[in-house]
């Protein structure tokens, strides 16, 4: 889902 | 050798059912400075933080740093036999393959200890980004689960608008529409039962219900709880644990409703 993408982009690339 | 005791044993097991419902199983990294972990719930949706640092327990000692991935369905089992007012040790030696709960009883007449098998679980390394918040709201943490239980029933998403005025909490579905504001408090006889707003400026955000009121199994952990919020980044929902340390819970805000 679209939460899961921004999750991912938000906590893996900080 | 790492060892950590905790008088206040009842302390774990809330955390336990704090995090349970969210993680089939973690990591808990243990070091010199405490206890740590962070890990996404099941549906990679939310992030689970929890730190516990060595100065709130009664004997912590770690001479290397050890990283205990546990079965949270197993760790639930064992800490049900602990009673509320035992104090519950965790041990484990280096590079070992199992840790132990041992439980004593206040006045020392029954002891006992629990053996777990330790998993070798392969998680993604998380980094959580300083962030400065819009909005940083502080409520008493039994009205905020109060509040999610009950706009649950509206519908699967709750809006909250925070502007300097205070806080409201909406949802629509079916049935209708609700709406709970909560203005700030002037003032109050005890801090745990203000309601406070720091704004910078105003921030409208939908979450998921489902995860808001699985956050809310904290509850016993804090009378307060606070919300961080700004445009684009998950919220933040913490809850301190007296004087150890916290469990935050990040949610992505819904996208695209």
């Amino acid at each position: 889902s679209k939460e899961q993408q921004f999750m991912k982009v938000y906590f893996y690339n900080p | 050798m790492f060892e950590a005791r905790l008088v206040q044993g009842a302390l774990l097991k809330k955390v336990m059912e704090a995090i349970k419902e969210l993680l089939n199983e973690a990591s808990f990294d243990c070091a010199h400075s405490g206890i740590l972990l962070q890990a996404m719930d099941n549906s990679h949706v939310s992030l689970v933080s929890l730190n516990l640092r060595r100065e709130g327990f009664d004997k912590y000692r770690c001479d290397r740093n050890l990283v205990m991935g546990m079965n949270l369905s197993s760790m639930s089992k064992i800490l049900k036999c602990a009673s509320n007012d035992d104090i519950i040790t965790m041990k484990a030696q280096d590079n070992a393959d199992t840790v132990t709960f041992v439980f004593e009883s206040p006045k020392q007449e029954k002891i006992s200890d629990y053996e777990m098998k330790l998993t070798n679980l392969d998680q993604d390394h998380l980094g959580i980004p300083e962030t400065e918040y819009s909005c940083v709201i502080k409520l008493p943490s039994a009205e905020f689960a109060r509040i999610c239980r009950d706009l649950s029933q509206f519908g699967e998403s709750i809006v909250i608008s925070c502007t300097k005025e205070g806080v409201k909490f909406s949802a629509a579905g079916d049935i209708g529409t609700a709406n709970i504001k909560l203005a700030q408090t002037a003032t109050v006889d005890k801090e745990e039962d203000a309601v406070m707003v720091d704004m910078q400026e105003p921030v409208t955000l939908t979450f998921a219900c489902k995860y808001l009121n699985m956050f809310t199994k904290a509850t016993p952990l804090s009378p307060q709880v606070c919300l961080s919020m700004s445009p684009d980044v998950p919220l933040v929902v913490e809850y301190k644990i007296e004087d150890i340390g916290h469990i935050r819970y990040y949610l992505a805000p819904r996208i695209g409703d």
